[in-house]
């Protein structure tokens, strides 16, 4: 080890494996450890370092590999047992096997089943979910639109119901209407939960969720009236199929959409059991998720940065001696807010995890109260949260001079998994007015 | 400043520097800061911003509709909603401190990341702050010297508050900030790694540089 760093660990006042404790609990802890070392003696997922030097197609078919090998471990060591409720675990697993942050599956877990759970009936639950769990249906959550985004009373994709045969027809009306960028769309996706207008008799019933098939379940081809892609390059998340999808007048069965909080009947009557907020409970669930992901991020790059200011030395003082670069009080300035903020921000995610599980304890059974403080909190936490700290692991990349620019460094591979924070489920300017129009109300 | 202090003549857009206004020596008094004081002051400082920004509106509705109104007050609402969300995560933060049983060292250093926090916050936005007459330059000036103090405290802990997030090497993917600290030896090795390297001339070289050099 480095002697600097030696003496920086000697000099310490506190042990930092108690403070790791009270981040992660005991029993976190040493299962992530166990889980590091099995993924670190296993030859299966070596090849994943080289990702820098890979074309896209070789990312992301090396990113599915790592997938599916490592769903095989971690049911071979009983982490899954065919319940979403390990995803935390999940990823974990897959970001330390792969070290690119996501995966090209992860809306299938982060969305696609969350959403089956929270807005399907008991009798969809228990259809789809099972399926989804050992990914015979391998899924995506359809709302945003090439020409829509945040506002969701905007989108154009129409589910009519037609009586006759008791199916809806999904159409995609203009180019703005189809749907562009949910994650696993692409390539990876056999179905999508696909957020529509309601339309039963020419009159508008707001925005719904279906099931889509889009693929053959056996053959992977897309499904006639169906036509879907990925949507080619990005800044970051390479090892992700972002999609496009467009419908042609689709049909799908009237037991397609997901009935929890709103029916159609055969005979075409719609009646609501829960208030329109929520439907849009899928978003606040992922908002939250961003807010406790963002900590992380930062978190890595606050690492980074200050063990390499430790090391660092520059410009000789007085007695000839270049100091560590982090006995610099501008260069304090640079880690230590960013150090301080990880921590908050790790606190406020595991408090907002509080709220939004007692929120929908609440929801379940049929107390929709606090909705709207949810929608408010998670919309001004994930635009804050993503905000600031896409500016701190800036800073930290600068803190470490020349070589933070490097991909060497890992603080560029962190930045490229933060900056689309900022502006997916939401434009954080809009989030932040969403938040204000709720402050306003209440 | 020194050619300032020395009295000498400065140009017109530094002259600032030489009139240093008075300040009244009852601003310049003392005030002691604490937790719960600092998160008085968040919480103010929130509530403050938007009912700013309300009552904006509402002038604005008496004169143009609802919607002109709020269109006319958008940075107001995003300053009120940012507000809103910097007193959340300090108020997160300082509960979860206050309610907690951490083993004693380990809280005495959180306690310190949490006052840094909240310090640097309040100076981060002091315009805002300041604006809502929540602080004064006199205290936000106390806030600076307690933040380098805090600073210089939390100096000697920054490695091991780092090492607590407990990433693996392979996680963090970095030649930079390995936990060993070998970062020369690393960047050495990540060099003589690049696909550029494969060659030790370039076939560029041949096919582009001699042709472009035979030309000229």
């Amino acid at each position: 080890v480095n002697p600097d760093l030696a003496r920086e660990r000697k000099n310490a006042t506190f042990n930092p494996e108690d403070l790791s404790i009270i981040l992660y609990g005991k029993e976190n802890l040493e299962l992530r450890r166990k889980i590091f070392k099995e993924i670190s003696e296993d030859p299966n997922f070596a090849k994943a370092k080289m990702f820098p030097t890979m074309s896209r197609d070789e990312v992301y078919e090396e990113a599915v590999r790592i997938f599916g090998a490592l769903q095989r471990k971690m049911k071979e060591h009983g982490y899954v047992k065919g319940c979403f409720d390990t995803y935390a675990l999940q990823h974990y697993y897959y970001k330390n096997a792969a070290f690119i942050g996501t995966y090209p599956f992860s809306v299938h877990t982060d969305m696609y089943a969350p959403t089956i759970k929270g807005q399907g009936t008991d009798e969809q639950i228990a259809e789809f979910l099972p399926k989804a769990e050992t990914y015979q249906h391998i899924g995506t959550y359809a709302q945003t639109e090439l020409g829509h985004g945040t506002f969701i009373r905007g989108l154009e994709t129409t589910a009519t119901y037609d009586k006759n045969t008791e199916e809806f027809v999904i159409h995609s009306p203009t180019i703005t209407s189809i749907k562009y960028w949910p994650g696993g769309l692409g390539k990876t996706s056999n179905y999508a939960v696909v957020m529509a207008q309601l339309i039963i008799d020419g009159k508008n019933y707001g925005l719904h969720p279906f099931m889509c098939q889009l693929r053959d379940l056996k053959t992977h081809q897309p499904l006639a009236g169906i036509e879907l892609g990925d949507i080619n390059r990005k800044f970051g998340y390479e090892v992700v199929d972002n999609g496009y999808l467009r419908f042609f007048h689709y049909r799908i069965p009237r037991t397609n959409m997901l009935m929890r909080n709103a029916k159609v009947s055969k005979d075409g009557e719609f009646s609501r059991q829960a208030i329109p907020q929520v439907t849009y409970l899928t978003m606040s669930y992922v908002r939250m998720g961003i807010v406790q992901e963002v900590a992380t991020l930062l978190a890595q790059a606050a690492t980074i940065a200050t063990r390499y200011s430790a090391v660092r030395r520059q410009t000789a003082n007085s007695q000839g001696i270049e100091p560590q670069i982090l006995d610099y009080q501008t260069q304090q300035m640079k880690v230590i807010p960013a150090i301080c903020t990880s921590y908050a921000f790790f606190f406020n995610g595991f408090e907002v995890r509080k709220i939004y599980d007692s929120v929908m304890a609440a929801v379940e059974k049929g107390d929709v109260s606090r909705l709207p403080e949810m929608h408010s909190l998670t919309s001004g936490l994930k635009a804050y949260c993503s905000d600031v700290s896409c500016d701190l692991v800036e800073i930290c990349r600068r803190s470490c001079g020349g070589h933070g620019y490097s991909n060497a460094s890992g603080i560029t591979r962190i930045y490229q998994l933060l900056v689309p924070c900022c502006t997916f489920e939401g434009e954080n300017t809009v989030l932040y007015l969403q938040c204000a129009r709720s402050l306003m109300k209440f | 400043l020194g050619k300032a202090q020395k009295g000498e003549e400065l140009p017109s857009s530094l002259q600032f520097l030489g009139h240093l206004p008075d300040v009244p020596p009852e601003l310049m008094s003392a005030v002691k800061f604490d937790m719960s004081t600092l998160m008085t002051a968040f919480q103010l400082n929130a509530l403050r911003s938007v009912l700013h920004v309300a009552s904006e509106l509402q002038t604005a509705q008496k004169k143009v509709n609802y919607e002109t109104a709020w269109n006319n007050n958008l940075q107001g609402l995003v300053e009120a909603a940012k507000m809103y969300s910097v007193y959340l995560v300090a108020k997160f933060f300082v509960s979860a401190l206050s309610a907690s049983q951490w083993e004693s060292r380990a809280k005495a250093v959180l306690t310190q990341v949490c006052e840094f926090y909240l310090v640097n916050n309040i100076l981060d936005h002091s315009g805002t702050f300041l604006q809502n007459d929540v602080l004064n330059p006199s205290q936000a000036s106390l806030l600076r010297t307690r933040r380098i103090e805090l600073l210089a405290e939390l100096r000697p802990n920054a490695v091991a508050l780092v090492d607590a997030f407990d990433y693996p090497d392979r996680l963090l993917n970095s030649c930079l900030g390995r936990y060993d600290g070998n970062v020369y030896e690393a960047l050495y090795e990540y060099a003589k790694s690049s696909s550029l390297n494969q060659h030790q001339v370039h076939p560029s070289f041949h096919k582009y540089v001699k042709p472009m050099r035979e030309t000229l």
